[in-house]
């Protein structure tokens, strides 16, 4: 499975999830990288 | 913010310097998310990066070196750039300026001190 990295990012209490991908390829649910 | 927004977030083309952060970023995170989480989530991705190269890397430094402040840009038409406001969501921003059902395109460069 590719690698991705979460972080969590706090800002006035909220707190929400990032996830990277290294590559996008099968990452997007909407649309695919050319 | 139930929604999950999908962003390939890159350096601006112009004001940042070629060998700065030159990857693109492929990203996803709830819609509930501000602009200024995603500067701070650069922020902090950035200062982590550059202390693995230089063999650093307590949590104290990565606090400090992630004060950096990064601008957030949407392009718009005439291959214009709009700085986007903290403040908003980034389902705001997908529903005010991007409105296509693709990931959404996001450039970034460290703020400009005045």
């Amino acid at each position: 499975p590719e690698e991705v990295i979460v972080t969590d990012i706090t800002i006035n209490s909220l707190t929400v999830t990032f996830r990277e991908a290294l590559v996008a390829r099968g990452f997007f649910r909407s649309w695919e990288m050319e | 913010g139930g929604s999950e927004i999908e962003l390939v977030f890159r350096p601006h083309p112009t004001l940042m310097e070629k060998e700065d952060s030159a990857q693109t970023r492929y990203i996803k995170t709830s819609g509930n998310a501000t602009v200024d989480h995603l500067s701070k989530y650069l922020a902090v991705r950035l200062a982590l990066e550059e202390m693995r190269k230089n063999g650093e890397g307590s949590p104290i430094n990565v606090e400090a070196a992630s004060e950096k402040q990064y601008t957030i840009y949407i392009p718009t038409a005439n291959n214009q750039f709009t700085v986007l406001n903290g403040s908003f969501s980034l389902e705001l921003v997908s529903e005010k300026y991007w409105k296509v059902n693709k990931p959404m395109e996001l450039y970034f460069a460290p703020t400009k001190e005045h």
